[in-house]
């Protein structure tokens, strides 16, 4: 039986939903 | 000494890996142009169980950047698709079921104990290793809601043009017609030529097809009966609105045609187990209204069993009804001043809300509560439909 603690995990820091979109706003309108 | 060495066959450990060049591709064939029809007869939240098959791949590699750049463009594709198909209630209720899925797979899988209870050992080798996701799991979830309104605003729509007709003036009660009140025609607009009228059986018709869809995509139990209730609620608004603006309903036909198209209505419910959803409870002003004016309105016992009976509506909604009150025929008299003044004496005490017509756009806060999957993520299998053969199992 294996006992190891688990190792903590990182915590990956999201953009909210609408930092998100206006991030998406901004890609397409530089696309061409 | 010959040795055999035995090779164990690789077994798949419910990851999918991706090269980062194919991303946009996984995104455009399993999100933007996915056809819900093209996944019938495979799992429900089927492309939910992919999308967490191939960010747990890129957690267990330790590549934070895939990760983000996943969950990144899977949430602008489903908001892509959904503005697409800002009137497909069926599409809406798909990325509904799918978002919600994979904010519960992320959870279950987090590596949370309080979110592990239900799961087997199995399911708990399949849990993140490296990252944790809380902060996608807001935005998934502020997203759900954000499905959630698009899919009840797609449901009104369709339903509202049906409310006034189905349950005020069609009449499916036999020889009811006969003890219309005298001197009001029926509404040209609703009525007359058939174009705009609707049975209560339109109704029980669209509900039963908005109960299917969202049953067969798989749609939390918890989120269909939440639908329900919002949409029982804009029944009973729309239809107590329209009653207390016309005289030409405010009758004693109206009143028994319309607690017979609530106890349909009620019995649909009990039929799709949506009993408990609190659906039916917000019908109750409705239920109110149609016994108001079924009940007597002469003596002041009469005055006493409409404020006992009636509760769920304000004074001002019930001296409304009262006044607007069409007797029969020349037999039944009208509501007399006197019998107002008593109800009102009566109910003065009571703390009533001001406005006479009820908030018919007012919004439930939603709820999702976290719904664990028994399936284990090594049973999936990916249909060749999809397109995504550049998946590799690991």
């Amino acid at each position: 039986t294996s006992h190891r603690p688990p190792r903590p995990r990182v915590l990956l820091k999201a953009p909210t939903l609408a930092e998100m979109e206006e991030m998406n706003i901004s890609e397409e309108e530089e696309s061409p | 000494r010959q040795v055999t060495v035995q090779r164990k066959e690789k077994d798949f450990q419910g990851m999918l890996e991706y090269s980062k060049e194919d991303e946009p591709l996984l995104v455009r064939n399993l999100v933007t142009d996915l056809k819900p029809q093209a996944l019938s007869g495979t799992v429900p939240c089927l492309p939910a169980y992919i999308l967490y098959m191939c960010i747990r791949h890129a957690d267990y590699v330790n590549d934070d950047l895939k990760v983000h750049s996943l969950l990144t463009s899977t949430i602008n594709g489903i908001k892509k698709v959904l503005k697409k198909h800002n009137d497909d209630f069926e599409m809406t209720s798909f990325w509904l079921s799918n978002t919600c899925r994979l904010l519960h797979c992320l959870k279950q899988y987090s590596g949370d104990e309080g979110f592990m209870t239900q799961n087997t050992p199995k399911q708990n080798e399949h849990c993140l290793k490296n990252f944790d996701l809380t902060e996608y799991r807001q935005v998934l979830s502020d997203l759900s809601i954000q499905i959630y309104q698009q899919l009840i605003k797609i449901a009104e729509g369709m339903l509202q043009p049906m409310i006034v007709s189905a349950m005020l003036e069609n009449e499916s009660i036999q020889g009811l017609s006969g003890v219309k009140p005298t001197g009001y025609r029926k509404r040209s607009s609703s009525m007359v030529d058939g174009d705009n009228s609707y049975s209560l059986d339109a109704i029980v018709r669209q509900m039963n097809s908005f109960h299917s869809v969202m049953c067969d995509q798989g749609l939390d139990p918890e989120i269909i009966q939440q639908v329900f209730k919002q949409l029982f609620y804009m029944i009973n608004a729309v239809a107590l609105n329209n009653l207390l603006l016309r005289k030409d309903v405010c009758s004693w036909s109206t009143g028994m045609q319309l607690r017979y198209n609530i106890s349909q209505l009620e019995e649909w419910l009990r039929g799709k187990n949506l009993h408990q959803s609190g659906a039916a409870e917000t019908m109750e002003p409705l239920i109110h209204a149609a016994q108001l004016l079924q009940l007597k309105k002469k003596t002041p016992e009469d005055a006493e069993a409409i404020c006992t009976l009636c509760t769920s509506l304000s004074t001002q909604q019930i001296v409304k009804i009262l006044n607007l009150y069409t007797p029969l025929n020349e037999f039944e008299e009208r509501v007399t001043v006197a019998f107002i003044r008593t109800i009102q004496a009566q109910l003065q005490d009571r703390n009533d809300p001001q406005q006479l017509l009820l908030d018919f756009k007012h919004m439930f806060p939603v709820l999702f509560p976290f719904n664990p999957s028994s399936l284990t993520m090594d049973s999936i299998h990916i249909p060749a439909a999809l397109n995504l053969e550049f998946l590799n199992e690991v």
